[in-house]
């Protein structure tokens, strides 16, 4: 019996979230004894992405787990594999208007949601808020913008005046942060929606001072970010569970060419954390 | 020996570029020369395959990838030969583009495995 | 002696990469270990050129262009180190871009050269 | 005394027409005993274009030849190879926008002037018109057709119905010639602005048994442009000097690394001819 060899597609290689989907990724290749090949983008790159999983098609792997970006780019590359008889899941992001089979990650929707009604919280309902995103060309980026919108939007003394895009880069969260005080200097809290922009923001705001003054949420759990936290230099961030997200796609995978039946949505464990929560 | 391989994963990839830009202009031009280029370097692909199972590690995941490609490829080609001898533009042109694409990842995935030697 | 020289050219390729990736991680991480990794990535490509002048065909312009190519990424890769010890961002963001583009064209070229080796 | 090191950047390697613009370059590489390197695209492609462009200029090349698009995707690349001191010429479509010291071929918006007069002239004055241009993303193709519209617009029996776009292949001209046929049967006449579009259009023509009642303009003088004029398949092109662009454009890069005056614009010929201009 050949083993199977899924393509695990992630929006950049050497990122540290993706690298953690990789983690659990390979925790499931092993148990389940299936061979899991991570390739993508070196830079996050939509194009080089699509192309990657034109190549898993070519060389016809057994299944494609892969990050959906947007419906326009990445619809016809899903259906084109689903059409070719290779099982699409996506993770971390989801293409719902796609033929994917199923998906694999965090309600988008649902954690702006809560990073609204975090900020409210903590802010007392009084806020001029700057947002720093990944991608504007991400659903799951545009999601996360959008949940946190519509919990603020009636809350009257909160204001969004700025939305930035950082391309998933420190550096890029911290010119686009830089950008929005010197454009915004009444801004009293920045919201950041991909796992390197609080970490960028919280440079800007050390650079000028503002660390204390200044309120600040992101989002993942990586190691940095949580140092951050612990020294109150940002105050809170939104979870996900990227490790777990690797684990579940690859074994869903193998559910799916096993011919098993799968849930279509498996929404993996999100939610806001505090200094509190850490100690 | 390793150099042997290199030149045999050269000319794998000589023999794809080959074939597509044969096809290519025998689609464009009708001229006979043409479709004997394509049909010699898809000979020349058959007999170069069984010699890369052999020299190339098998167990590589690379190679495995490689292998497909190339049958990709092949039934890209096929699909355009058949709907050009059927005179379905639509499905040709689109064949075609494939038949391109897979040419140049097979291009790329034949440096990546020159690499791959020259690094382990 | 033609694969000493694939070798050798894989080297340059693997110095330029690991420099670009030893300097991108101590500007972020300001860990004195990627400055070491950065600074010996760059003698090794000091040591390694005299030697491809010396081993590929002189005559060659690919060879000249991939010369400048290297002498073009120690350029970038100067002018980002002086600019974060200035701390200015906007000056080091857009030429680490650049040194990291750069690397990329260092690296087709180094498969290119390869390939040329194994065609002629 | 180093030997110059040009760059010349055709719009697609292996084209019949740009084939010639490196044989004309060829000619002067010998004459003034310089070094032309010819690199581009394998097909069309504004992303892979701008590429060889920058790979040139990280090469430290003496001087860039190319095609100039577009100035939205161009200018920047044009304009950093001047900032680090290459001087750049434009050859077949110019880039006026930018910084380019030159530009060297044909006056595009004169060129589809003639087309326009042309067709008037040999449809007296009555024709419903398709029109197939090479990209929309490209600045000659806008301005043959600009100057055809505006010269057709006065007259009143001339209507141009449809305009679609090639890539710049026989296939892709063919397939949008039977497109504008299938939702415009009413069409008399077509105007293709680029070298291989009349070929494919005629190709089509001959299919549809409408070789004799439609009325078709090309562009350039390719061996089978010629032919089909000959054996009547096409009416008319508009020819351009692709050989005389190489050689000129190499001849006055010379004279720029070497400190001398150039002239900013030089036009080569461009006229329409018929049957009886190749008797
Ligand atoms: O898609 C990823 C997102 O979920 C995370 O929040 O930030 C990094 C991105 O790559
Ligand atoms: O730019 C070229 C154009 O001038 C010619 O007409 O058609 C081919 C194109 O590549």
């Amino acid at each position: 019996k050949r083993t199977y060899h899924f393509v695990l597609v992630p929006e950049e290689m050497d990122n540290d979230y993706w690298r953690l989907v990789e983690k659990g990724a390979r925790a499931a290749e092993k148990d389940f004894g299936v061979t899991v090949e991570y390739t993508g983008p070196e830079k996050a790159d939509t194009e080089q992405h699509i192309k990657t999983i034109d190549m898993a098609i070519a060389s016809k792997a057994d299944g494609i787990i892969t990050q959906g970006l947007n419906e326009k780019a990445f619809d016809p590359i899903i259906n084109k594999a689903m059409q070719k008889g290779i099982p699409v899941v996506t993770v971390d992001t989801d293409s719902p208007t796609s033929e994917r089979i199923a998906y694999v990650g965090t309600d988008n929707y649902y954690a702006g949601v809560l990073a609204g009604k975090a900020l409210i919280h903590d802010t007392k309902g009084k806020a001029i808020v700057g947002i720093i995103t990944g991608r504007f060309d991400a659903s799951h980026q545009r999601l996360r913008v959008q949940g946190f919108r519509d919990t603020v939007k009636n809350v009257p003394g909160i204001k969004i005046v700025a939305i930035e895009e950082s391309k998933i880069t420190r550096i890029g969260a911290a010119e686009k942060a830089s950008k929005i005080l010197d454009e915004h200097p009444d801004v009293t809290a920045f919201y950041g929606t991909s796992a390197l922009d609080a970490i960028g923001i919280s440079q800007v705001a050390e650079k000028r001072h503002l660390t204390s003054s200044l309120y600040i949420i992101g989002f993942d759990t990586l190691p940095e970010t949580l140092n951050l936290i612990r020294t109150r230099k940002i105050d809170a961030t939104v979870t996900q569970q990227p490790y777990e997200m690797g684990y579940k796609s690859v074994a869903l995978m193998r559910d799916i060419v096993e011919k098993k039946k799968v849930p279509e949505i498996t929404n993996t464990e999100t939610r806001v954390i505090h200094l509190q929560d850490l100690l | 020996v390793i150099l042997q391989r290199f030149f045999l994963l050269n000319e794998v990839s000589q023999s794809t570029d080959e074939a597509y830009k044969g096809l290519n202009a025998y689609l464009i031009e009708r001229d006979k020369k043409d479709l004997e280029r394509y049909e010699k370097a898809l000979r020349d692909l058959n007999a170069e395959m069984p010699l890369l199972k052999e020299k190339i590690n098998q167990a590589d995941l690379t190679v495995q990838n490689y292998e497909h490609l190339i049958e990709s490829f092949r039934e890209a080609c096929s699909i355009v030969m058949r709907a050009y001898q059927e005179q379905d533009l639509d499905v040709y042109s689109s064949h075609l583009i494939e038949a391109e694409k897979i040419s140049g990842y097979i291009q790329e995935t034949t440096l990546k495995l020159i690499q791959k030697e020259l690094t382990n």
